[in-house]
């Protein structure tokens, strides 16, 4: 299964992730 | 047959292989100027057609009865075990798919009746703290792919993209939407969102937990300034402070099991405080629809796709401070969603089931769609027990959803807020 997130930000929010990383629950996406 | 191979003559003929290359050739540019064209069919609301394309083996998958398969899957992965063997039988499929069994709750493997109740199973708290961060993982997974949203088209993986209108549904004036049971008359906040209770202004931010971290007591709720017009409510009290979700040191635990008492006088309270700032209905209320199209100046849309393995925790959490209005459910097929799939599968995120919770956070909109797959049709919403998924039954076309508003889990912010890290539902097998 899959979760899409799709959000309106600054335009200056940053992804702090790369393709392929293992993820958990409560583990930083983004920030501005 | 020895007089017909040796008798028959060979004759040979030059073949025109030029003209073979030259259509080779010409097949590819074809090709290639309708993949640059992005050849998109649009119906005659003017939306894209949303059809199965990809190689020959995608069409050989979407030719199965995913659903019927998916039913079947979680109907034998339903079937109780016997208490001897769940130790056992559970820790094979932990071993077969890389579950970590040190950090579920309960650990003792026998209370687990099922595989598909074992898949759906909970984690102990603490073991998921909060980052401090404005947006964090909603769940256990691989990033799939992110990144911004360009011409209200998203990106599955490079070179790939689908339409987010397809994916998130369009606002269909009186398009038919059902208001969850208990359903009180819709009042909206006004601009400030915020409250004043018992003669002391709440922010937004402070009723459903602030998206930016921050240690308890620093909020002090501001006294009402002499201008404001608003009523003040009386003997209305906001829960203290220990229901807004804690942050020592900007670590906080995924509160795995929402306190749903807790958030419904929450809920209500805001709902009663907030009543008092509406301005026209109408006005709010039209600003109040949650369309990915309104984004403020200097705001853009981002979009990130998260893979859960078949061996991950499958429940997920709210990955902000948000409030969901709306949800709209897509019955769609259920193509598996894994890495290899979403490179070959154009579409594959507007062809499957899902459900899409709409709402916004403090920067504007905010979308989280949860994408169903073979092995996993089934979505629960922990605050929408009316959802059913992956039922059977005739198939609407692609495209069509069924909608509901939430706007009586707390008519005051206009749907069901969450909180950082609250559980919100999850997938189940089947």
């Amino acid at each position: 299964s899959t979760i899409v997130l799709v959000f309106e930000a600054p335009s200056d929010f940053e992804f702090s992730i790369h393709p392929g990383q293992k993820v958990k629950v409560g583990q930083k996406l983004g920030d501005v | 047959i020895v007089d017909a191979w040796t008798q028959t003559p060979t004759k040979w003929y030059p073949l025109p292989l030029a003209v073979g290359a030259l259509l080779l050739v010409a097949i590819q540019y074809r090709k290639k100027v309708k993949r640059a064209r992005q050849e998109v069919e649009l119906n005659e609301d003017g939306l894209e057609v949303i059809k199965l394309k990809g190689p020959w083996h995608v069409h050989v998958i979407g030719a199965l009865p995913l659903r019927n398969m998916s039913r079947l899957w979680g109907y034998v992965n339903s079937f109780e075990l016997p208490v001897w063997f769940r130790p056992y039988g559970i820790r094979l499929y932990a071993y077969a798919f890389g579950c970590n069994l040190d950090e579920i709750e309960p650990s003792d493997l026998r209370e687990y009746p099922s595989l598909g109740a074992f898949f759906y199973r909970k984690l102990r708290s603490g073991v998921r703290p909060m980052e401090n961060a404005i947006l964090v993982s909603p769940a256990d997974g691989t990033i799939l792919h992110f990144g911004t949203v360009q011409g209200s088209r998203v990106e599955q993986v490079k070179g790939i993209t689908y339409s987010l209108d397809a994916l998130l549904g369009i606002e269909r004036p009186g398009s038919p939407s059902s208001i969850l049971p208990h359903n009180r008359d819709m009042s909206i906040v006004d601009d400030h969102e915020f409250a004043i209770v018992n003669g002391i202004e709440y922010s937004l931010e402070q009723l459903i937990g602030s998206s930016v971290p921050s240690t308890p007591g620093s909020e002090t709720p501001s006294q009402p300034s002499a201008s404001s017009s608003r009523t003040i409510l009386e003997n209305h009290s906001l829960p203290s402070d220990d229901h807004l979700p804690k942050r020592v040191g900007d670590q906080t635990d995924a509160s795995v099991g929402s306190d749903r008492n807790a958030e419904e006088t929450l809920a209500h309270d805001t709902s009663v405080a907030l009543q008092m700032g509406a301005k026209s209905q109408t006005e709010n209320r039209r600003r109040s629809i949650t369309s990915s199209k309104h984004v403020r100046p200097g705001n853009s849309l981002f979009f990130s796709v998260i893979y859960l393995a078949p061996g991950d925790y499958h429940r997920f959490h709210s990955p902000t401070a948000w409030v969901v209005e709306k949800r709209r459910h897509f019955v769609g097929e259920l193509f598996s969603v894994s890495p290899w799939m979403a490179k070959r599968l154009e579409n594959l995120f507007v062809l499957n089931e899902r459900v899409a919770l709409l709402g916004r956070w403090k920067h504007g909109f905010f979308g989280m769609v949860p994408v169903g797959a073979t092995n996993v049709g089934s979505i629960k919403i922990n605050f929408d027990q009316d959802l059913r998924t992956n039922i059977r039954g005739r198939r609407p076309p692609p495209g069509a959803y069924t909608e509901a508003v939430y706007s009586a889990a707390s008519p005051i912010l206009r749907g069901q807020p969450l909180t950082f890290g609250e559980e919100m539902g999850g997938f189940c097998l089947g």
